[in-house]
């Protein structure tokens, strides 16, 4: 059965999209079936990927049409890499989702069928605790938290953790923390050692070793549609998502 | 009248809330009468004015409670600056507004009998194109949009327009774009530029002249509870936001 992980975090920018791709990716290049699922309207992990046609069916088709995920399954640029693609429409998914029975089960009822065609199901979460993101939670076994090492990022790392906690007490049990990442460490500066050194004392068993450092090529690398190992697979941000995907795995 | 400003984008961390407490704070130090209102739940607006402790109301008791605005505006530490706080409850109201009649029109209401009591009202929205925003740009008469220097920045930039043109349509056809506001401008990297010419020759009238630079110094403000101007006035982020708030008075 393959497990299904969601990356979330109601801060925005905090580096989600970007380690939902690079880590699904590195992991389909070591051979094993990656699904990502784009849960946010904006779209930026289907871009991210290079995909910019209006693929025929999408994850609100899934959500509020009913089709069956399998009918919205792509293929990527990358082989043992499959994409469940967003789309603008899935705004309209926040005032639509909470008039539903189960409101908070579609995503996970709607995976049921096919996680165990895939060794690992990744979920891209949009910036929010709204419908959406607790769909993704609650569908999820384990939870990858991207912490961005700047003040309010470690200041919503409270509400986000209590958030997990009514999640797992309410619609998932099963729910775990797989970790917390440190992104965007700029080594130049105090902040960043300041938040990384706070998250990790106060979180010494969840925050992964790996830290993803600042590196304008994981910037660069969604405007020419690609996944840094196939943008710059010698930079920084490369090697760093390949040392984050070989914990996750070491973690299991 | 006071003209009331939304702050918005649904991309996360593109500067919003820096953007809102910083032009706010600048006008309310050249004398202006200002209100923020802080319609996110993660606080960030309440936190980086130094606001900890729970005040007694706050916008989720305006907007789900039905408490008048006047009873949750509390002073802040600057004069002439006030605020109505926000609280992580305000998460529940992304549920509970969509089952409201006029729920579109909740913020824009509450303000309704207050907006003539300031020169200027500034709403921090979410990131997200949920009923939350959808409620302080319905409540706005100018919308500011930072654009972080980043690529899923400016492409998220047309599925922003597209919903402030269906709002004119359908809500507040008053709505007018007062601005677009490049931030984290990085000179030493190539993407930024790239960016800010995009978006200048796509908006030529719409962009401001001012580009916000990357600072540390701005991030470092809001662990101290500070706008930029009383944390470090002479460095170039504050400078950055002196000039924003000049140009947006000389907008108008
Ligand atoms: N380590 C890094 N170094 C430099 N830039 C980065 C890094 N990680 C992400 N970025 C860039 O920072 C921006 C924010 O990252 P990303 O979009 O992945 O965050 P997010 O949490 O998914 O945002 P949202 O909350 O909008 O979903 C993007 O422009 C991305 O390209
Ligand atoms: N010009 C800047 N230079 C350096 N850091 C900045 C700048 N502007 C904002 N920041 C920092 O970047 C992060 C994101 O900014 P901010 O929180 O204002 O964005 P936001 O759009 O309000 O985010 P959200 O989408 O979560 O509401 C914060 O940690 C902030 O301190
Ligand atoms: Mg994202
Ligand atoms: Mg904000």
């Amino acid at each position: 059965l393959g497990k299904t992980y969601a990356v979330a975090n109601q801060k925005g920018g905090v580096g989600k999209t970007t380690t939902c791709i690079n880590t699904a990716v590195c992991l389909a290049e070591a051979g094993a079936t990656v699904l990502l699922i784009d849960l946010d309207p904006q779209c930026n992990a289907t871009h991210g990927l290079g995909i910019h046609d209006n693929p025929p069916r999408n994850v609100y088709d899934v959500i509020a049409g009913g089709a069956p995920v399998e009918s919205a399954i792509i293929g990527s640029q990358v082989p043992h890499l499959f994409l469940v693609p967003s789309t603008p429409d899935l705004a309209g998914a926040e005032v639509e989702l909470p008039l539903r029975d189960n409101r908070e089960f579609v995503v996970s009822q709607a995976l049921q069928g096919i996680s165990s065609d895939f060794d690992y199901l990744f979920i891209d979460c949009p910036p929010s605790l709204s419908l959406l993101t607790l769909n993704g939670l609650v569908a999820a076994d384990k939870l990858i938290i991207p912490v961005q090492c700047e003040y309010y990022a470690l200041e919503g790392l409270g509400q986000l953790l209590s958030t997990v906690a009514a999640i797992q007490d309410n619609f998932n049990p099963n729910l775990r923390i797989a970790g917390l990442v440190m992104t965007m460490f700029d080594a130049r500066t105090n902040l960043s050692s300041q938040v990384v050194n706070q998250v990790r004392s106060h979180f010494p068993e969840l925050t992964y070793k790996t830290v993803i450092p600042r590196n304008i090529r994981l910037s660069e690398a969604p405007s020419h549609g690609k996944p840094i190992s196939r943008y710059d697979p010698t930079c920084a941000g490369s090697d760093a998502y390949f040392d984050l995907a070989t914990e996750v795995v070491e973690r299991e």
